[in-house]
């Protein structure tokens, strides 16, 4: 028996926009530690790595491990039904081959329930190391997304420069190259318009922008991301969630021939 | 011309 109730409802529906369009089937994995997914993009280029822990809801009950496979955009459609305010509460019975999302208004006068099929869905799941990343780039959400909506404009690749004066964010296309530099910014009015680059070694990297845009519908669920950059190692974009727990995207660079 | 990485190339399946 699975019952997890989160008051905070919307959390769950950013989730989902945020990674419906990079990932079209995706195990959830249910424990008494919490609920997660990891899942790669059908190219298996980029990685996404959820966790919402139990002491995030309301009522979390979970008797045993439970792994169900759902195909995300069906998975939207039914929670795009639940309203901004809504406590959203996840209902499986063992076995069952149907999870229930149940809607609730805040004031209760509105209660809705949507079954959902499950699939069997055999993917793979990576054991991701604990690393030290040479660079770590956190900056505004907002700002992030807005970089790289402009570059997309340009080019379709990013070069993410990381140097003790600042991260540089460039590209180069038919039209000609954009260069946009963020320096370390920790002097603000409010610690989540701050850039801080906390950085052990300079580093440079190409991803394809096409990812990067992607991430960024996680935008919503936080004011700010975190950067981190290893020269061995794909890139990790982490968007915190409230006090629950975090988005992580994985993107595999691109190495010149 | 770049070739583009695959995340199996870093991290090990279970």
């Amino acid at each position: 028996m699975l019952e997890l109730r989160l008051v905070q409802g919307s959390l769950l529906k950013k989730v989902l926009e945020s990674i419906k369009d990079l990932v079209n089937d995706a195990n959830f994995d249910c424990s008494s530690s919490g609920f997660s997914l990891q899942a790669m993009d059908s190219s298996h280029v980029a990685l996404v790595a959820l966790l919402l822990r139990s002491e995030g809801f309301e009522h979390y009950r979970c008797d045993r491990n439970m792994s169900m496979g759902m195909n995300l955009g069906n998975m939207s459609k039914m929670l795009r039904c639940a309203g901004n305010d809504d406590i959203i509460t996840i209902k499986a019975d063992d076995g069952s081959d149907t999870v229930t999302f149940m809607f609730e208004s805040p004031t209760q006068d509105k209660i809705s329930d949507f079954e959902m099929k499950l699939m069997d869905i055999d993917s793979e799941h990576l054991g991701i190391p604990e690393a030290e990343y040479q660079s770590i780039v956190t900056m505004p959400s907002a700002e992030f997304a807005r970089i790289c909506k402009d570059l997309s404009g340009i080019g379709d690749t990013v070069v993410i420069s990381v140097t003790k004066e600042g991260v540089k964010f460039s590209t180069r296309g038919d039209i000609g190259t954009a260069n946009i530099v963020c320096r370390q910014n920790t002097t603000v009015d409010k610690p989540e318009e701050a850039t801080v680059i906390n950085m052990s070694e300079p580093v440079s990297l190409t991803f394809a922008l096409r990812y990067m845009n992607s991430f960024t519908k996680a935008t919503t669920l936080s004011n700010t991301v975190t950067i981190s950059l290893s020269s061995e190692l794909p890139v990790v974009v982490e968007y915190k969630i409230a006090e629950m727990g975090y988005i992580r995207f994985y993107l595999a660079p691109k190495i010149e021939e | 011309q770049c070739l583009q990485k695959k995340i199996v190339e870093y991290f090990d399946g279970d």
